[in-house]
């Protein structure tokens, strides 16, 4: 089983990359799991054509997590996609991390934790223990960073590797990263900024994805690229990443940047 | 005292609108402490003329709060204006939510919160338990919004205005909504759409700020607009934004809008 998580900025485009990526690898007969882990609980909406499904979060705070069977919590989407949101805090009075920690404690009791690939879609803007859970747990083995070339998001992503790097220093930790994906914000120069950032901090740009129109197209359609558009070349190039991380092997614990070299960077493209 | 809290999402400008409302207020020989509640912890850094002060939670990580003394948290910038900064969780593995609370139990027992206004920059891309302490509490009895026409920094708005009518609920919290800022994204509409916004969720856009170079270039210079060029029009708007916040007396509970409907609004502009 693979375990993957997508994590970067609100907004950055992680969802859009995650369905996508869940769809490409289903067209490759492989069973898959996305875990939607922003309390935007909007990741799998287009493997779900648009349908908002209930959050594990809602359903707890009803119910208790004693009455809660699978397919109240996993539905099915595009291509047999077993799709699950988490949730997230009423607003001003829970844990984000909390209600993340619950829907996987709560899955692995009903057994519904497996696949060959379950990919977690987790919001990166504040890396404190509660949106960093799926790194902890070794639930998440890979991490994947989506970023711009935008210094926010480098700035969101440069806090995911120092989270990285404080828990790679636990012994139960197992999680490393995976990649950086470039996700096009059509800023100029920032597929060479990207992919220097990601050496820098001793990883890869694995993917530059291109900001292209038929996303929204797709999306006010309700359906992933890869269902909708299958033939385009954005299509291609989600199909091209999910090869990409299924055969990747290569790991490595992030040496992120100091806030003033990172400035610098963006700086100099 | 007036009490007063900028929230908004990662990016949108909150600690230049912040900064440059800190140094307006202190021109009117206002006594002003502006206290930095994002793990970035540079709120304070135009004040400070681009220093970075040490934050309370990496003194209290190394030390413990007990023998920490008022001028090794609280630092005079810019006219006089005290300067603090909470600090952020160290990635992956504390909450932001206790740091801002250690914060504020510190300040209070060192009897280091006073002042004419007391400002607190607050991250709003997560509105957990944590993030929301300020308005919790009763430290923070004004929010303000700051916003762009962006969707999904109106998608962070408007969960803020969830937490504030969520906590206007508790007895012991005075919170509520001063007003809307739109600090322009150059997005066409977005001063018709962050008005309209405004309006639906019961409350006023307060201030138009226009997206202006001299920001970015005083910021080199390490100062507010306020200090590099009071003369400039942008100078003008902070000055005249001080004012309103300064004279506003009229809060309001917002209702705020279900995602789809929000989604509709900006589609309307
Ligand atoms: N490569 C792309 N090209 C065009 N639009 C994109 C692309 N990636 C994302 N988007 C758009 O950006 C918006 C935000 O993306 P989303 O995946 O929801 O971000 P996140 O999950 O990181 O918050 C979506 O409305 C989507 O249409
Ligand atoms: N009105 C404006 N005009 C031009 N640039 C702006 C304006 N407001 C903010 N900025 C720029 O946007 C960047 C982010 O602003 P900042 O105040 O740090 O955001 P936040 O505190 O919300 O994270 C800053 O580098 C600043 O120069
Ligand atoms: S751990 Fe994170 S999500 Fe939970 S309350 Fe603290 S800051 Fe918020
Ligand atoms: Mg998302
Ligand atoms: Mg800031």
């Amino acid at each position: 089983m693979k375990q993957i998580a997508l994590y970067g900025k609100g907004g950055i485009g992680k969802s859009t990359t995650s369905a996508n990526l869940s769809a490409a690898l289903s067209d490759r007969g492989l069973n898959i799991m996305q875990i939607g882990c922003d309390p935007k609980h909007d990741s799998t909406r287009m493997l779900m054509h648009g349908k908002w499904i209930p959050t594990v979060l809602d359903l707890v705070r009803e119910r208790g997590d004693k009455a809660i069977s699978v397919d109240e919590v996993v539905f099915t989407g595009y291509n047999g996609i077993r799709c699950v949101e988490a949730g997230g805090p009423e607003p001003g009075v829970g844990c984000a991390g909390r209600g993340i920690i619950a829907t996987f404690q709560l899955l692995e009791r009903l057994d519904a934790l497996y696949g060959d690939v379950v990919l977690y879609d987790v919001l990166g803007d504040v890396v404190c223990g509660g949106f960093a859970m799926p790194m902890r747990e070794s639930y998440a083995r890979e991490v994947y960073l989506v970023t711009s070339g935008e210094l926010m998001s480098l700035y969101a992503a440069n806090n995911i590797c120092k989270a990285i790097q404080r828990l790679s220093r636990r012994s139960r930790c197992t999680c490393a990263l995976g990649g950086v994906i470039c996700n096009s914000a059509n800023i100029s120069g920032e597929k060479e900024l990207v992919g220097a950032y990601a050496r820098r901090i001793g990883s890869r740009l694995i993917s530059y994805i291109p900001r292209d129109n038929i996303v929204r197209v797709a999306e006010v359609n309700k359906q992933t690229v890869i269902e909708y558009a299958p033939d385009s070349p954005q299509a291609d190039v989600y199909r091209h990443l999910a090869e990409d991380i299924f055969e990747n092997d290569t790991m490595t614990i992030p040496i992120p940047m100091e806030t003033d070299e990172l400035e610098n960077l963006a700086l100099e493209y």
